[in-house]
């Protein structure tokens, strides 16, 4: 298809002439946000002679608190049916997605596939994509799911039950997103949310920000009794290769939640599909 | 009950956290994957007898039902190798669904029937993505493309869908998937 936009009844998304994810349309509200996503990494701290917590297994330190970007590389374009429109892009050759707007369903899905990570450098790497708006005025509050429970609301470098010293920046504002994160604008009039196919962690370090951690390899083990450096191998003997799903949904604040309830029910309790081959025309199976 | 058993035992000592989370030795994490694995085929005899139950005429066996355990990565026997197929899709929410299917597939042109049986449903053919085909697969590839249309499951229930290939059916040749057991 022509053209940098994919839409369906109740989405629509535009790219601009690299490739890149440039804005989001809610076509029931009206709503249009700007939008970028950068798919980015942080070093795995090693551990030194002063500091010796390495990032590993079970510790999320990042050595420094900016993460390294990793740019598109390659359009795939667009391809466009009945069904749903989708868009190709490559940001390296270990990481890639597809961005997918259906005709019938109120979401705009990411589907990102990470690994396998290199670290033939010896460094460890943990790799995050990151939605931003701008000027979206989040003011660092942002909400995660506990559980797939009760949505929690989250502050930067706070806790509401004791004074926080916070030493670790970027880590120490990670939170469990078992179902999904989202943030609401300053106006308190828009929501944008997405929702996770897997437990991931995730954030709001800077305004309008949504960051998720998708995949993570390391080189040292952070001595919290692995005994190993997280460094998971598939059957190929390379590192692993990961792919999931992210559903945006933007919407106003006043109706955005009758639509991520019944998203997230789906995602979770997602059909069970089944295949047989009967050799009988559907008539006569039916 | 032995099956299911099974698949309930597997599952319970996946809960740990070194079995979802990654804080497990590598030698540890094969281990859950074998375990899942063998429940998971555990639990594909629980499906096919209820499928036993559920989908024949009196005195007609049902089909037998498998799963496609690498649907994700765009790899399904059923789909990618025979001509026509059916495929069953349940929905476990109290209340109707629009599911997106998305099969891989052979061939470029098909008719996809709901599941009367006559009624076609619109559908599409996609390329498979390039981010899919870097990744490795334990046998090649047949399909290219991906057939993609939407499915209307009742509440708590199933409905069967038929897929047909119109053409370049020729060279087809289906088998079996064999039971998923991780080295």
């Amino acid at each position: 298809k022509a053209g940098n936009t994919i839409s369906g009844k109740y989405y629509s998304v535009t790219f601009d002439n690299n490739g890149n994810l440039q804005s989001i349309t809610n076509l029931t509200s009206g709503l249009t946000v700007p939008i970028t996503q950068n798919f980015l990494y942080y070093k795995g701290f090693p551990g030194n002679s002063t500091d010796g917590q390495a990032s590993g297994a079970y510790i999320f330190r990042p050595d420094g608190n900016t993460p390294i970007q990793i740019p598109l590389t390659t359009w795939g374009g667009i391809y466009a049916g009945s069904v749903v429109q989708e868009a190709y892009q490559q940001f390296s050759s270990w990481a890639s997605q597809v961005v997918r707007v259906y005709a019938d369903k109120p979401y705009v899905e990411v589907q990102w596939t990470i690994g396998p990570i290199p670290i033939d450098d010896n460094v460890g790497k943990e790799v995050v994509t990151r939605y931003n708006i701008p000027n979206f005025g989040n003011n660092g509050v942002f909400n995660t799911d506990a559980n797939g429970r009760e949505i929690l609301q989250r502050q930067l470098n706070y806790r509401p039950t004791w004074n926080l010293q916070q030493t670790e920046p970027v880590a120490g504002n990670y939170f469990p997103v078992n179902a999904g994160i989202g943030i609401t604008s300053g106006d308190a009039k828009t929501l944008f949310s997405v929702l996770v196919d897997r437990s991931e962690g995730g954030t709001s370090l800077n305004d309008g920000d949504v960051e998720l951690m998708l995949h993570r390899r390391l080189v040292k083990d952070d001595g919290r009794g692995v005994g190993e450096a997280l460094n998971e191998l598939g059957s190929d003997g390379n590192g692993l290769i990961v792919r999931g799903s992210h559903y945006l949904l933007l919407d106003s604040l006043s109706s955005a939640a009758r639509v991520y309830r019944t998203v997230a029910q789906e995602v979770l309790l997602t059909p069970q599909v089944i295949f047989s081959n009967s050799n009988t025309n559907s008539a006569q199976y039916v | 009950a032995v099956h299911l058993q099974h698949l309930a035992e597997v599952l319970g000592v996946a809960q740990h956290h070194d079995g979802i989370s990654g804080t497990s030795k590598q030698a540890v994490a094969y281990d859950y994957a074998q375990r899942l694995a063998d429940g998971v085929n555990a639990g594909q005899n629980v499906i096919n007898d209820a499928f036993h139950k559920l989908l024949p005429k009196a005195g007609t066996p049902a089909p037998i039902q498998g799963l496609c355990t690498y649907l994700n990565i765009s790899i399904c026997n059923y789909t990618e190798t025979t001509s026509s197929f059916e495929v069953t899709f349940y929905n476990p929410l109290g209340r109707p669904v629009l599911f997106v299917a998305r099969l891989p597939v052979a061939g470029s042109d098909y008719i996809v029937y709901a599941s009367d049986g006559v009624t076609p449903v619109p559908n599409d053919i996609h390329p498979i993505s390039q981010d899919t085909f870097r990744i490795p697969t334990p046998e090649p590839r047949a399909a290219k493309n991906e057939l993609v249309f939407s499915v209307n499951i009742p509440a708590a229930g199933f409905v069967t869908y038929f897929g047909k290939q119109l053409s370049d059916g020729s060279s087809l040749k289906f088998k079996p998937e064999s039971p998923k057991v991780s080295a």
